[in-house]
């Protein structure tokens, strides 16, 4: 979840 | 999309967009570290490897290929233009790649939320970016004379940086489940380094001197 979340910021 | 978020990529792409117009307008980049563009390239291949499997925007989309494709301009023309490439600072710039790449390897290989390549890779962009100025950062210390353009670059990277930390503590605060413990302890990393600079950029803007940073 914690990485899919961060994901989407550039 | 909240307005820190916004805010801070608009600086980054402005700080990349100095950097180009300054190149292209003196044909110099002098005083520009070719290393820290080089891992900036790096860390942009290793981190936007979803855009093919993932979408998740139009503006994360072009953002990422803006991104890509003026790092790669930089170093096309700090490398290749027959004019540019004469003004490189190569004895300066010396700076080691291993220094910065492995220990982020390394780290990504052990510290990850998932054990696939497309996941280690993703970390370590994350690691390798909150390093990636230093470099750069070196080379400004031994530039006697800190072209103008060149201290705002570094300012609006370190900006962006800050931005980010606002945006996540926005983010934290307003979205359930929010939380990113990588990626906030490397970009908490990421704006310290960039403290000193700060300092002494503020500091020659208020008495109106030329920005050098002391050896």
């Amino acid at each position: 979840v914690q990485a899919l979340i961060a994901k989407d910021e550039l | 999309m909240n307005i820190f978020r916004l805010a801070g990529d608009m600086t980054h792409l402005l700080s990349i967009l100095v950097l180009l117009l300054k190149i292209n307008a003196t044909r110099s980049c002098r005083g520009v570290s070719l290393k820290t563009q080089e891992l900036y390239a790096l860390v942009f291949v290793c981190r936007y490897l979803d855009l093919f499997t993932n979408f998740i925007s139009m503006y994360n989309t072009i953002m990422k290929i803006i991104f890509l494709a003026s790092t790669f301009t930089i170093i096309y023309w700090m490398r290749f233009h027959k004019v540019i490439r004469v003004t490189y600072d190569r004895e300066q710039d010396t700076f080691r790649y291993q220094f910065l790449v492995l220990p982020c390897l390394v780290l990504a290989l052990l510290l990850n939320s998932e054990f696939t390549v497309m996941e280690v890779l993703w970390t370590f962009s994350i690691y390798l970016e909150a390093v990636a100025i230093l470099p750069q950062l070196v080379l400004l210390q031994r530039t006697n004379n800190i072209d103008n353009l060149t201290g705002n670059y570094v300012f609006l990277l370190g900006s962006y940086r800050a931005l980010y930390i606002l945006n996540w503590i926005y983010r934290f605060l307003t979205e359930p489940n929010y939380r990113q413990y990588l990626v906030w302890i490397s970009g908490i990393v990421q704006t310290i380094i960039y403290i000193d600079f700060f300092y002494y950029y503020i500091k020659s803007w208020k008495n109106n001197e030329k920005l050098s940073l002391p050896a």
